[in-house]
């Protein structure tokens, strides 16, 4: 529950971020685009099984939110964009990933493939984001805090992993790998984060 | 350990 609740305050962090200041300067579209198809590929299950309310809803709210942060960015402040900044290709993600979900999955079926596409492909999705906040050099605190929240939501599903694998014998190999990966990617920002952002100065990067 | 019947983590 924690973990899903740092990811929702993320989520809206963002969106708020964005509505209030009319700007999306500093956030990477393209990690935000990745997030929209990661949800949209992941919750296609919300057709086919009912897990409970909580679950349903959750499901909706986060494929929605990707949707509109994508249109704030790309449509509604598009003038306020840093595309210039956000450089990363993300064809050198959704690619390998689309590749290696064929080949190493659970089950060869469409729905299944599609889940460990969205699996993997959310633990490099930040990598846009964080490509843009090395090459500016810097981040605005609420961009900060943003990322903090983003990154903390799988490394709590990590221990929530360990108590399943413990309590329930549940263990599912492809979500707690990818899951690991996608948080040692937050490591260096983390660090930051708390050596820069609680002390109370922004993050910024030797040139 | 079992593997996920379906996946009812978000």
């Amino acid at each position: 529950l924690c973990g899903d609740m740092s990811h929702l305050l993320a989520i809206i962090i963002l969106l708020m971020k964005i509505w209030k200041t009319r700007s999306c300067a500093g956030i990477s579209g393209k990690s935000q685009a990745l997030f929209a198809l990661v949800f949209t590929t992941r919750y296609l299950d919300l057709f086919t099984s009912f897990i409970s309310l909580y679950n349903t809803i959750m499901k909706v709210f986060f494929i929605v939110s990707s949707y509109f942060t994508v249109f704030l960015i790309y449509f509604k402040f598009k003038a306020t964009y840093d595309s210039n900044h956000d450089t990363f290709r993300a064809e050198f993600l959704v690619v390998p990933v689309g590749g290696l979900s064929i080949l190493v999955n659970s089950e060869f079926t469409p729905l299944e493939i599609l889940w460990t596409f969205s699996i993997y492909l959310e633990s490099v999705a930040i990598l846009p984001q964080l490509f843009m906040v090395s090459k500016t050099g810097e981040a605005e605190s609420i961009t900060s805090h943003y990322l903090f929240a983003l990154g903390s939501y799988r490394a709590l599903y990590i221990f929530n992993w360990i108590y399943r694998y413990y309590f329930e014998g549940f263990f599912d190999l492809i979500a707690v790998v990818s899951g690991c990966v996608q948080t040692i990617l937050y490591c260096d920002f983390f660090y930051l984060y708390i050596t820069k952002v609680l002390r109370g100065k922004k993050i910024t990067l030797p040139a | 350990a079992k593997a996920a019947q379906f996946h009812d983590e978000l």
